[in-house]
């Protein structure tokens, strides 16, 4: 149930690891390897023995210790049982490299074509409806264009129409 | 047995783990060779100490290699163990988890085709964008030129108006009928003016 | 072997970014 952090793990998995080899490299085995020398000398025999352990012992978890100085180890196993903690509702298998690099890029760059093509869309949409709104002013102008140009006709035809008359006045007033 | 060459969990850590094993591997036997070393060379140190000893040192180094093959042995046993622990439980990225970096793997994923299709779809609207945008420069030229001709229009217009206000200050409210009024009272004129000519005319014979 | 397995995992770490930062860089300079 409760999960351990990879960290303590680690440090656990070392631990028992090198429990059982001091036990297999019990003092009654070393004993038995250095008989003779134990026979002449057996309080030597014990503190060597346990000097042996002890050097093995510290010699062994500064290394531990170096591995995690050197690669940053601790906070990279942290951050990795934070990822899996985050991932733990999942349960299929999760996507992994297929091999081929423009497969997996595809989906990399999917989400960000997509979001260029939702922009895009609104873009277009967006200059659609002013362009529409512009379309409806253009017409109304042209309307009022031509609204302007009959007026102007209008005018322009009752003035010549004037000119019938002002002839007729001419030819009255030129008549000897 | 294929080697699983765990890249994913390289993408993560920077390393291969079995390379991180090897490292450990080499560096805790390292550690129990020279711990063995130190205490063989306690052991004949002490020996040269002792007089009259019959212990010889080859009879010391064999008891060393007795001991120590002994523990390689269990070293490599427990060892082997550990590492599989290690690669199982810990630097391992399990089956189910995706590595942050790879988050957008999670949704869907895209065929060579889809791909296409969308980066088609860019395009044509990219096209019609552009399309739009020439759309609005011609409208906004045509609005401007329609401000431009109304002015004028309006300008002549204006013209028309100051002519007919001319003759309103005139008095004149509609040129046409005054002009029609106008050959009329001339006619009108004339006739009284003929009428006048003729009876001089009429009086100077008399 | 080894050192193989790294260097694809590290290019398969960071290209995608990369790629997709020059991406994102082409698409708002075709904006522009």
């Amino acid at each position: 149930g409760t999960t351990i952090s990879r960290v303590k793990l680690l440090d656990t998995m070392v631990d028992t690891f090198l429990q059982k080899l001091i036990a297999a490299g019990s003092y009654q085995r070393f004993t038995d390897c250095y008989k003779r020398f134990y026979q002449l000398q057996p309080e030597m025999t014990q503190r060597i023995y346990d000097k042996f352990i002890t050097q093995l012992q510290t010699s062994i978890w500064e290394e531990i210790s170096e591995i995690k100085q050197e690669g940053n180890l601790e906070a990279i196993l942290n951050s990795l049982d934070k990822i899996v903690e985050e991932g733990r509702d999942r349960k299929e298998p999760a996507w992994r490299p297929s091999g081929i690099p423009e497969a997996d890029l595809r989906s990399t760059m999917a989400p960000y074509l997509l979001q260029q093509r939702d922009a895009l869309q609104r873009r277009v949409q967006k200059q659609e409806a002013e362009n529409r709104q512009l379309a409806d002013a253009v017409l109304a102008g042209r309307r009022q264009v031509e609204e302007l140009q009959l007026q102007i006709q209008a005018w322009q035809q009752a003035w010549q129409a004037l000119h019938g008359e002002q002839r007729e006045l001419a030819a009255v007033l030129r008549e000897p | 047995m294929s080697v699983d060459p765990m890249t994913y969990e390289a993408q993560f850590f920077g390393f291969t783990p079995q390379t991180c094993m090897l490292r450990i591997y080499i560096a805790f036997q390292d550690y129990l060779f020279e711990v063995m070393q130190a205490v063989e060379q306690v052991i004949l140190k002490k020996l040269d100490s002792i007089s009259d000893c019959d212990i010889s040192p080859v009879q010391i180094r064999k008891c060393t290699e007795k001991f120590l093959s002994f523990m390689k042995g269990r070293f490599d046993n427990l060892f082997g163990k550990m590492e599989q622990l290690f690669l199982q439980l810990i630097l391992r990225i399990p089956p189910n988890i995706l590595l942050p970096e790879d988050k957008s793997q999670e949704t869907h994923s895209y065929s060579e085709e889809e791909f296409q299709l969308l980066q088609k779809e860019i395009e044509q609207l990219q096209r019609k964008y552009k399309t739009e945008l020439c759309a609005k420069q011609a409208l906004l030229a045509e609005l401007e030129e329609q401000k431009i001709v109304q002015a004028k229009l309006k300008q002549t217009l204006t013209l028309f108006d100051e002519l007919t206000n001319v003759g309103r200050d005139h008095g004149i409210s509609d040129f046409r009928e005054s002009l029609v009024s106008l050959v009329q009272n001339s006619r009108k004129l004339q006739n009284i003016r003929d009428n006048i000519e003729k009876e001089g005319e009429r009086l100077k014979t008399s | 072997f080894d050192e193989i397995i790294v260097d694809i995992a590290m290019k398969r770490k960071q290209y995608p970014r990369k790629i997709l930062e020059c991406v994102i860089k082409t698409i708002k300079a075709k904006q522009e």
